[in-house]
């Protein structure tokens, strides 16, 4: 695309036509949108994410990420459609305008470009990192099992072979261990978003445990708000609640991690659909699943900047 | 690139803790190749498997001996993907 005006927002791009648009993106909004370097993949790839900030030093910050599951294409291609949107809307909308005056947004749209690149050249259903495992013929951990939060508990598997296998270890993956070392020097993030798709859920922690989170009245409040905005655009129904009790038992994952680590506004969204396409989402639904959801992510991002903590 | 020419995604409501069990079972039958897209929760939410060709009937008559009921959610894998695939491509060439 020549520019972020002409690039196509209703169909699904390749790695390296995100990468460019990132860059069109940045070229184009200097003074708004830089791009950060926060690793490298087990295959050398870059990891890129995009910091959307208007000054001041290490601000209170939210963190959004779509694509830690390589074959949920929805949530890169939302991803990309909201970068598009926080420049358009900055000194357009007040209500957004005013979370960007006083708050960065870090946006990291391909979090595992091994298996992204992988959906497009081998398999498109893949789902985990491409890194080798010694002793299994099988490839890839789930990057949504990694994480140093409950590791290894009952909700992931050890079986190299398994779609939901933990790793070796908390944090084997470089491109968790990237995300958890930018969290860790930041130290300012308030509100961490992951995106995943499908079944239409907003997600609080925890997963790896019963034990009901120290914030669960707030965040399940939070929830609710969050998906009556995301309804009110398309009347898309979500569901909300905590992992465990929303959907199954989940050990390892990326939002347990984040609460654990004091981010209190920690969500994971599964976006569309109910159970007609799963992660064949037609791209014809790409711009009307990234407008009802920017509507809950702008719910989120408002209460955390009236609720510093 | 890996085909899924004849791949099923099918559907599967367990009415039970127990019909619950029987589909986990399955999950561990690594023969069957099975790539839960929703995997067993609770009764009440629906279950997403895809199931490569190879191993659809032996899946539905088990799901159908347990008296577990499921539908097809995609006939084909593979031609909803030659769709996608066609689409990115049309875009492309435009």
């Amino acid at each position: 695309a020549a520019s972020t005006d002409t690039f196509n927002y209703a169909t699904y791009h390749t790695l390296e036509e995100i990468y460019g648009f990132m860059d069109l993106l940045v070229a184009e909004h200097p003074q708004l949108v830089s791009k950060l370097q926060i690793g490298n993949t087990y295959e050398g790839r870059p990891i890129y994410v995009l910091k959307f900030s208007t000054g001041g030093n290490n601000r209170p910050a939210i963190w959004i990420d779509t694509g830690i599951h390589s074959r949920e294409w929805v949530t890169q291609a939302s991803g990309v459609w909201f970068a598009k949107k926080i420049t358009q809307d900055y000194g357009q909308d007040p209500a957004f305008t005013s979370i960007l005056d006083n708050m960065d947004i870090f946006l990291e749209i391909v979090t595992n470009p091994d298996g992204f690149a992988f959906t497009h050249s081998k398999n498109r259903l893949w789902r985990k990192t491409r890194s080798i495992t010694a002793g299994s013929s099988c490839v890839g951990v789930d990057p949504n099992r990694n994480w140093d939060a409950g590791f290894g508990l009952a909700g992931a598997s050890s079986n190299p072979c398994s779609e939901t296998y933990h790793g070796k270890f908390a944090n084997s993956e470089v491109e968790v261990k990237s995300i958890v070392d930018f969290v860790k020097n930041h130290g300012n993030i308030k509100a961490f978003i992951s995106i995943h798709s499908y079944s239409q859920l907003l997600l609080y922690p925890y997963g790896y445990t019963t034990e009901s989170a120290a914030d669960q009245a707030e965040l399940d409040q939070l929830a609710e708000s969050a998906v009556k905005a995301l309804s009110s655009l398309y009347g898309t129904k979500f569901k909300y609640g905590s992992i465990i009790k929303a959907i199954y038992r989940a050990s390892g994952g990326t939002i347990d991690w984040t609460y654990n680590q004091g981010i209190k506004y920690s969500y994971t969204f599964e976006l569309r659909d109910t159970g007609r396409y799963g992660f064949l989402l037609p791209a014809s639904q790409i711009i009307p699943t990234a407008q009802e959801t920017w509507l809950a992510l702008q719910t989120i991002m408002e209460h955390t900047l009236n609720h510093p903590y | 690139s890996e085909d899924f020419v004849g791949h099923q995604v099918l559907r599967i409501s367990v009415a039970d803790e127990a019909q619950v069990q029987k589909v986990t079972e399955l999950e561990e039958l690594e023969h069957l190749q099975l790539d839960f897209w929703r995997g067993p929760a609770q009764p009440g939410s629906p279950i997403d498997v895809r199931v490569p060709f190879p191993s659809i009937q032996a899946v539905k008559v088990f799901l159908e001996a347990h008296g577990i009921e499921y539908t097809i959610m995609i006939e084909d894998v593979q031609s909803l993907l030659d769709e996608e695939r066609e689409q990115m491509f049309a875009f492309q060439a435009r």
